[in-house]
């Protein structure tokens, strides 16, 4: 059980920024509401992000990545409009 | 670069700033974003003009914590601002409880994000191009910012190219169109009688040369300007005649190569001790190339020799991938062995060989079609020698003014 419920702290943070810059559903900021989520959902929002951001996708939080999820950067989500669809040439 | 979908249908826009940050005297953030509006008119049509009260197309407001919007900034560092595109207003709201500066290295500077923020409010989403503007991410204080060759494609995707006289301090940039007063022109035999040449190239003021054996021709709207040829080595001093290949990057300097060596200029001073060897500075391209240009799809640097071409990315490691070399048809409709190709200042990659030239479509990633189509004539297009054929190489010329290619 204790491993289902999303660990408090640094998952539960990055869970939040995820939200937030739109690789994961809003209603997970909704703090109102307890989320569970398939391991593959999360797996793929971390990679996600961290294709975006120039990491290796690794799908893991590692120290990189919650590194890079602290940095100052803009409020506007990095998924919308076409860049959902982003092709590589 | 990501486009979101929408856009302004004018480009005479207006802001105004309807609450200042509270630590910034209010002259100074005035002078601030106009210079962060400036970044995106540098190279669009777009003006933007601020106002101090009254309907406006962009609203600026420094604001703390939940301020309306239903999403509320937290506090120094973490979100330093947000903005809405265009199809939900385009009003930027900066985090006020930051530390904003000017020119300083300290605290978030308001000018870099401000520059972001607008880049949001015309219609550009984030990029993934980490040395890009719109990447998310605040990159600290940049004294020399510029703009990405990635946000000037995103922001041109949107906008065009400036087309007007630049009459301010605009960034000198080849991929601007530049209206410059016409030269003469004249109808240099040798290359009318000729038109295969070793190279063509855009310094980086936006002038286009082209190279053959010891001698270089400047040219213009309709030809080659008058008083040409003359010796490259009068105007590039230490560089030789029989250049393979040459081009100029986003950093201004341009390349020449030659057999195994390269030397980089720049403007018309060699910039350090060259030539050095290509496997030096370019690793993984190979010697005796045919021609080299940056590409205006993506701004990296493609080298072609033979069949085969190499995808150069200086900001990669390595900045070859062992996938390359890759066969030159991949640039369907482009033919093997060319002799030159550049990027011109109008946006379009062009590739030459012989007395012919085709313009590439970066979108179908083939040759583009167009009436007359391609292969064309260089004399005539290029050149402007009226007495080769406009059409297509061997096809019927249809008579109209020459070289309205270079628009």
């Amino acid at each position: 059980r204790s491993g289902a419920a999303p660990a408090y702290g640094e998952t539960n943070r990055a869970m939040m920024y995820l939200a937030q810059y739109g690789y994961l559903s809003p209603s997970v900021r909704n703090p109102s509401s307890g989320h569970i989520m398939d391991e593959s959902t999360w797996k793929k929002a971390i990679q996600e992000f961290q294709s975006f951001a120039g990491l290796n996708s690794t799908g893991e939080l590692d120290e990189e990545t919650v590194k890079l999820m602290s940095l100052p950067r803009c409020g506007v989500k990095d998924k919308v409009g076409f860049g959902e669809s982003r092709a590589k040439r | 670069y990501a486009l979101q979908g929408s856009r302004w249908r004018v480009k005479n826009l207006t802001y105004k700033i309807s609450k200042y940050p509270s630590r910034l005297n209010h002259a100074e953030v005035d002078a601030e974003l106009a210079k962060a509006f400036a970044v995106w008119s540098d190279f669009t049509d777009l003006t933007f003009t601020q106002k101090r009260s009254g309907q406006v197309h962009i609203e600026i407001r420094f604001e703390k914590g939940e301020h309306g919007d239903g999403d509320p900034f937290d506090g120094p560092g973490g979100t330093l601002a947000h903005a809405y595109f265009p199809v939900y207003g385009g009003d930027a709201h900066f985090d006020d409880a930051e530390m904003w500066s000017i020119n300083s290295r300290r605290g978030t500077n308001l000018f870099q994000v401000a520059a972001h923020e607008f880049g949001h409010s015309l219609g550009l989403s984030h990029s993934d191009v980490r040395s890009a503007l719109m990447a998310p991410f605040y990159r600290g204080y940049d004294p020399a910012f510029q703009l990405d060759q990635d946000d000037i494609m995103g922001i041109q995707a949107l906008y065009g190219h400036k087309t007007q006289v630049d009459i301010g301090g605009g960034l000198p940039n080849p991929t601007v169109p530049r209206v410059t007063t016409p030269q003469p022109s004249a109808e240099d035999q040798e290359l009318c009688s000729d038109s295969k040449f070793d190279t063509i190239f855009n310094s980086a003021d936006g002038s286009t040369f082209v190279f053959k054996g010891d001698n270089y021709w400047k040219l213009t709207e309709n030809g080659v300007a008058a008083g040409y040829p003359r010796p490259i080595s009068r105007s590039w001093p230490g560089l030789p005649g029989n250049i393979d290949a040459a081009f100029t990057y986003k950093n201004g300097k341009t390349y020449f190569f030659k057999g195994s060596k390269y030397w980089r200029y720049n403007g018309q001073k060699m910039d350090g001790d060259y030539p050095k060897e290509i496997s030096e500075g370019f690793t993984g391209i190979p010697d005796n190339i045919d021609s080299a240009l940056v590409w205006s799809g993506n701004g990296k640097i493609y080298f072609y020799k033979g069949s085969k071409f190499w995808r150069f990315d200086p900001a990669q490691r390595p900045p070859v991938k062992s996938t390359y070399p890759k066969p030159l048809s991949n640039w369907a409709g482009i033919p093997d062995n060319i002799d030159a190709a550049l990027q011109y200042t109008n946006g379009y990659t062009y590739f030459f060989k012989g007395g012919s030239y085709w313009r590439f479509n970066d979108r179908t990633f083939s040759v583009d079609t167009d009436n007359p189509a391609f292969p064309r004539s260089t004399g005539y297009w290029w050149l402007g020698c009226s007495s080769a054929p406009r059409g297509t190489v061997g096809g019927n010329a249809r008579l109209s003014a020459p070289s309205d290619e270079h628009h």
